[in-house]
């Protein structure tokens, strides 16, 4: 983008150029924690950058290349070399890089999720300083798509503010899920994205199983046969 | 053990459930396993009754919690199970209905597995799904992919989900567990979890057990 253009205008035909950095932070991030020889390449990027009052917001969509896989270790029969589509969001402020979202999946994989797309692409902005102006009203209308997706009810407004309070934590918690998560999972918006972590563990998790002593069983056999 | 393996496409393993609002993993998970040792042993995949369980293992704390090992002693005390059609579902603890008379599967023993996960893969290929117990963390928001979230947010020291082991693989060459879920098929993957594996994520690996039908 031209220098000087105001902070939060978008800046859709950025140079390639200017999305290598951030490419590059974002693959030294996938690839964080690999051996030499098992690290995916950089294929083609390209991408988006927003700018806002303090960096830059940059949306990518890249090609990973994966190595084959020879260790038996990993996979137990060789595996040809994959492609992944990533999506990446980096944020840039001040010269230093913050991964806000990856999320990769091999070309062929069918699984489409063009609905978390939209929330996704939300969660940053919760992260500015300022937060735009019309950030309450982006909240309201991704909540209200999780109330109808979903078919929630709640009895009062002031139960539906509360829920839609909890929704929006519960983005930012799944955000910070997803930056953690070290395999291809993603991380979002699901039925349960209106529950306090209090609620969900109470009413669907099993605090019983982490407790001594439990009963103990004999130990199978390993199985030796081919 | 092979490559790749995966029960679902060998008719072991019944439709994803829901367990509705109501702590009772545990004998989802169980059902499941015993679900798939009848299979395995009889030739015949019945859906069979975690209501059962919920209402009649006095030792288990039905929508409150319990542990597969004392599920398996309950079926072996009640003398076996009922089907899921003779004993359906309501998720929450009502009078024990159990009668001996409709109980259509039995086990004769239940047993501990290896913690080591390439074992427990030899040992799924071989024997069936297993009953495992992991750490939640990250499922409430769980869309899909392979989880693997970093060892000290998904401590094998907290478990708190009973779940099914019924296959694994490699996706891009990163190795999973394929894991039934008993939140409902709007969960996940079709109501599929994909964790990873070999690397003792979750704590999968800790609590491994199944029913043994002679």
């Amino acid at each position: 983008a031209p220098p000087g253009r105001a902070a939060g205008a978008q800046s859709w035909e950025a140079a390639s150029s200017e999305l290598l950095g951030p490419a590059r932070f974002a693959l030294e991030m996938y690839n964080r924690g690999r051996a030499a020889g098992a690290r995916a390449a950089l294929g083609a990027v390209r991408g988006r950058v927003r700018r806002t009052g303090q960096g830059s917001l940059y949306s990518l969509k890249a090609t990973l290349e994966e190595p084959p896989c020879n260790d038996p270790m990993v996979c137990q029969l060789p595996v040809s070399k994959k492609t992944l589509l990533c999506t990446f969001e980096i944020l840039d402020e001040l010269g230093k890089h913050m991964l806000l979202r990856r999320d990769c999946a091999p070309v062929d994989t069918k699984i489409t999720d063009d609905r978390n797309e939209t929330f996704s692409s939300f969660l940053p902005l919760l992260n500015m300083d300022p937060l735009p102006k019309d950030l309450s009203v982006k909240m309201a209308s991704i909540f209200k798509d999780f109330v109808t997706t979903y078919n929630r009810t709640y009895e009062t407004k002031e139960e539906a503010q509360w829920r839609m309070s909890v929704f929006v934590n519960n983005m930012v918690r799944a955000q910070k899920i997803q930056a953690l998560d070290r395999g291809t999972a993603q991380y979002g918006v699901t039925k349960f994205s209106d529950l306090t972590e209090e609620e969900f563990r109470t009413i669907y998790l099993n605090p019983l199983l982490k407790e001594e002593p439990r009963k103990k069983m004999r130990l199978a056999k390993s199985i030796s046969d081919p | 053990a092979p490559p790749e393996w995966d029960w679902r496409d060998k008719g072991a393993v019944t439709k994803v459930k829901n367990q509705g609002m109501c702590g009772s993993c545990w004998a989802f998970s169980v059902t499941g396993n015993v679900e798939g040792q009848w299979f395995l042993k009889q030739g015949d995949l019945l859906s069979l009754s975690e209501q059962e369980l919920v209402d009649c293992d006095k030792v288990d704390k039905a929508c409150l919690g319990g542990l597969p090992s004392n599920a398996y002693s309950a079926i072996k005390t009640l003398g076996g199970l009922e089907t899921e059609d003779d004993y359906s579902y309501l998720g929450h603890l009502q009078t024990c209905n159990f009668s001996a008379e409709k109980v259509k599967v039995y086990i004769n023993d239940s047993v501990e597995l290896s913690q080591n996960e390439q074992k427990l893969a030899a040992w799924l290929a071989n024997k069936g799904p297993i009953s495992v117990a992991i750490n939640a963390f990250g499922m409430q928001f769980y869309r899909h992919g392979i989880s693997r979230p970093l060892r000290p947010l998904c401590s094998p020291w907290f478990i708190d989900h009973a779940v099914l082991l019924v296959g694994y693989g490699n996706r891009s060459a990163i190795p999973f567990w394929a894991i039934k879920n008993s939140w409902g098929t709007d969960w996940g993957e079709e109501g599929y979890y994909y964790l990873h594996r070999g690397s003792g994520a979750c704590g999968v690996n800790i609590m491994a057990s199944s029913a043994v039908v002679n």
